[in-house]
């Protein structure tokens, strides 16, 4: 795999805790 | 017989202030401000019924659960928390919400992004910071990497954005990165800010001041 072409930050940013949509949903 | 209803919508939280000041100093109208105050105060009594909006009202909003831990929302909650007392009130929320708008000035979303990578809060984004992030998202996620294959990744990173090579990225590194992967700032661009009247309309009956424009 291209592995060397991922960047960390590009990585991180997967992360759910990154996602605020939470905050703006059941309203 | 009179009735004073201690939970009136009309008594404001603690911490609230004027959403014409808050208008001014953010990409949003006076009636978006107002549409927030709405969400604030749902988010702010889902647990605890004082205005302020607790670590664990956010990661339940955040989560659909109070109890997940996850650092980056960790980080987002203690960047909203300017005043560091371990609650958001109404204008920490109003203002670092203004940075995800889609119409807020991309050096701020760059200058928060940076503030949220900056762990420690050193002023530099540091290689270890860098892997504990990566190692806290694999954690969370099903996606599996091998030692060898993160250390690979954050060395690749490193190198291209810590151009100074001291081991370290500044605020300047971080602004050049930034161009030249602008995905790395995708999550700093809410779209439902823009629609935010549409999503909380009942602010409407209540409205104090007209925006002006």
């Amino acid at each position: 795999k291209p592995c060397n072409n991922l960047n960390a930050f590009d990585i991180i940013s997967f992360s759910s805790g990154f996602d605020l949509s939470g905050l703006f949903e059941d309203t | 017989m009179g009735c004073f209803c201690s939970t009136s919508k009309n008594v404001k939280t603690p911490g609230y202030e004027d959403p014409t000041i808050l208008a001014s100093e953010t990409p949003f109208t006076v009636s978006e401000v107002e549409a927030l105050y709405e969400l604030f105060l749902k988010l702010s009594n889902s647990i605890i019924e004082d205005g302020l909006i607790h670590k664990e009202e956010f990661q339940l909003a955040l989560f659909r659960n109070e109890n997940e831990k996850n650092l980056f929302a960790d980080r987002i909650f203690d960047l909203f928390d300017v005043k560091r007392n371990g609650v958001i009130e109404f204008g920490e929320f109003v203002r670092s919400l203004g940075v995800f708008h889609p119409n807020a000035a991309l050096e701020d979303k760059i200058a928060f992004a940076f503030r949220l990578y900056d762990l420690r809060q050193t002023g530099y984004i540091e290689r270890e910071e860098l892997k504990e992030m990566v190692l806290a998202l694999l954690h969370e996620s099903d996606l599996v990497l091998s030692d060898d294959m993160i250390e690979a990744i954050v060395d690749k990173t490193f190198k291209d954005a810590d151009t100074k090579d001291d081991g370290r990225i500044d605020q300047d590194e971080w602004k050049a990165f930034v161009s030249q992967h602008p995905s790395l700032i995708k999550n700093m661009t809410l779209p439902y800010l823009k629609d935010i009247t549409l999503a909380f309309p009942s602010f409407i009956a209540r409205t104090e001041v007209e925006d002006s424009e």
